[in-house]
């Protein structure tokens, strides 16, 4: 099974 | 004071037919460098990332930084009332901007026509995308990427991207069986657009949605090349670079159980 992530994972919100 | 006007109205056209499927609502942030834009679609899973600079325009003139708010849907209809070969102006007042006004020329000028788009308070979370040294940087046709994109989404929802020194590969696997496109770098001099380069700092392989992808491959028509850059555990980079700016998506990976 793959797991879709997030980009707020990697990128931070300002 | 907001204007800026540009000759091949075709562009902006076909730009935001390559935003309209990922996001709905947007603000354009103008300045006086251009006007750029940032928006991430729902699922939070892709961003897009749009440049134009002022000097794409003809005439540019920006007084002060604001926002323009728009739903792009709304947007992409007026749009569709401009002839391909028109020149768009597009023009706000910079100080109370409560509607965008459009401006659709036609080459020989004897065809005018206004439209008014009535704009709207959007507060965007914002992402800050820091500077990445990309493990590997692939350049290819952009029509080669929108096929592969499109191929292997009969085989699967998903891909695996692995990039070595002197290949790319693209791999789906699915209920049907499995499917895989290797590209070599070619350096073909008299044609450039339809060389491939693989620039490696490391091998890397990942997994991505390839629903997300096809859907960037809209970006297609803005460009004969397109980028990907890719960096272990690190969303991947599509993109398309034009004369007057660029359009950038990112997209989160899949991570295998």
């Amino acid at each position: 099974l793959e797991i879709q992530e997030l980009l707020t994972t990697f990128f931070v919100q300002v | 004071m907001f204007e800026a006007r540009l000759t091949q109205g075709a562009l902006l056209k076909r730009l935001l037919d390559s935003v309209k499927e990922l996001v709905t609502d947007a603000n354009f942030d103008c300045s006086e460098t251009g006007i750029s834009l940032q928006a991430m679609d729902n699922s939070h899973v892709a961003l897009v990332s749009l440049s134009l600079r002022a000097e794409g325009f003809n005439p540019y003139r920006c007084d002060r930084g604001f926002s323009l708010g728009v739903n792009l849907n709304s947007l992409n209809k007026i749009m569709k009332c401009a002839g391909n070969e028109d020149v768009i102006t597009l023009k706000a007042d910079d100080s109370s901007a409560d509607s965008l006004c459009l401006l659709f020329e036609n080459s020989s000028n004897e065809r005018v026509s206004e439209y008014e788009l009535k704009l709207m308070d959007i507060d965007q979370e914002h992402l800050s995308i820091p500077e990445t040294d990309y493990d590997a940087t692939v350049m290819m046709p952009s029509a080669e990427f929108q096929r592969i994109c499109r191929d292997l989404m009969v085989v699967s929802e998903s891909v695996t991207i692995d990039v070595s020194k002197d290949e790319i590969k693209f791999t789906a696997e699915g209920e049907l069986g499995t499917g895989n496109v290797k590209l070599k770098p070619t350096s073909t001099i008299d044609k450039p657009e339809e060389s491939i380069t693989i620039e490696l700092g490391q091998t890397v392989s990942l997994q991505f949605s390839l629903k997300y992808l096809s859907n960037f491959t809209r970006g297609t028509p803005l460009s004969d090349q397109v980028m990907l850059c890719l960096s272990d555990n690190m969303p991947l980079l599509v993109e398309y670079k034009m004369d007057i700016g660029y359009i950038r998506y990112y997209l989160a990976p899949k991570v295998g159980d």
